[in-house]
């Protein structure tokens, strides 16, 4: 699954997730990347894309669920997204968001996560573990 | 902070042992891709149309679980997902078992421009993309030789794999979940 967040200099969130799903699924299986909520969703608040177990992120509904935590209860980008990370079960998934004040966020609780990630102040990270 | 961006390409079990061959086609399509969009943003490109941009790229690249290289069903079939969420307006987009659209990002986001709906899917999707003239390719297009070899070895270890995972030998206890994902 590949994916990515982004926010603009005029403060717009976007989010877009694509993938050919799981190997050796059924036929008709639909995964967590067109279900809005489960693996992809923006606001005005933060953008995140989810990679990983589809079934695990539909039913944790973890892409909705992070922008809910910033919403609701006030949490930073960073502790939402961790916070979520941590409520599924190990070895499934990762994520990758950005909020409006351009903060990123790219916790996953699998061995490792293909990822990348820059910001206009400079700041910039290519990855796979967690450690690089 | 000013604009700010992060990308994918994939989660699982990927072992540190991963050969550089592997390892670095990879690395290197993430830090081309990344390089794109930071200069569409500091290009100043809205954040929606750099995400598509960007997943676009990586649909391309062979070496991801997207477009070209898009993993197969148990049947050794290709069938594409893809979504778009723009957080400004809530507009959203999303398609699924598409199995000839080159890039199945940018049909989303033409569900979410040219449609009243969010989600398409299979025939309806196909159907939508022949209508808004996107460009399609026979499915085979999609299918890489790896990809056949990980099918195979995954119904050997009648097993369903996330991205990178490695297959396991022999049947999986009854109560396990990844079985059927």
């Amino acid at each position: 699954t590949v994916g990515c967040v982004a926010v603009d200099a005029s403060r717009n969130l976007a989010s877009a997730t694509s993938t050919g799903g799981m190997v050796n699924k059924m036929a008709g299986r639909i995964g967590d990347t067109p279900v809005i909520g489960a693996g992809t969703y923006a606001n005005a608040l933060c953008a995140v894309s989810a990679t990983g177990k589809g079934e695990a992120i539909i039913r944790h509904t973890v892409a909705r669920d992070v922008a809910a935590l910033m919403e609701h209860q006030g949490l930073t980008l960073r502790d939402a997204a961790e916070h979520v990370v941590a409520g599924v079960p190990r070895g499934n998934f990762g994520l990758v968001a950005v909020s409006v004040s351009g903060e990123i966020s790219m916790p996953h609780n699998t061995t490792g996560m293909f990822r990348a990630c820059a910001t206009e102040g400079g700041y910039s990270e290519v990855g796979i573990w967690p450690d690089d | 902070m000013g604009w700010a961006i992060a990308l994918h390409g994939g989660a699982g079990d990927i072992p540190r042992s991963l050969p550089p061959e592997r390892r670095e086609p990879r690395l290197a399509t993430l830090r081309r891709c990344l390089d794109l969009g930071v200069a569409a943003l500091q290009a100043g490109r809205t954040a929606l149309d750099v995400v598509e941009l960007v997943v676009r790229e990586l649909e391309n690249c062979p070496h991801f679980n997207a477009g070209r290289g898009s993993v197969l069903t148990t049947d050794g079939t290709v069938e594409m997902e893809a979504s778009i969420m723009d957080g400004t307006t809530m507009g959203c987009g999303a398609v699924s078992g598409v199995s000839t659209v080159v890039n199945a990002i940018s049909l989303a986001r033409l569900v979410m421009d040219k449609t009243p709906h969010i989600y398409l899917a299979f025939q309806g999707a196909e159907a939508f993309a022949r209508d808004q003239g996107v460009e399609t390719v026979d499915p085979s297009h999609f299918i890489t030789e790896e990809n056949i070899d990980r099918l195979r070895q995954a119904k050997q270890a009648n097993r369903v794999q996330i991205d990178y995972t490695q297959p396991m030998e022999g049947q999986p206890p009854k109560d396990d979940n990844s079985r059927t994902g």
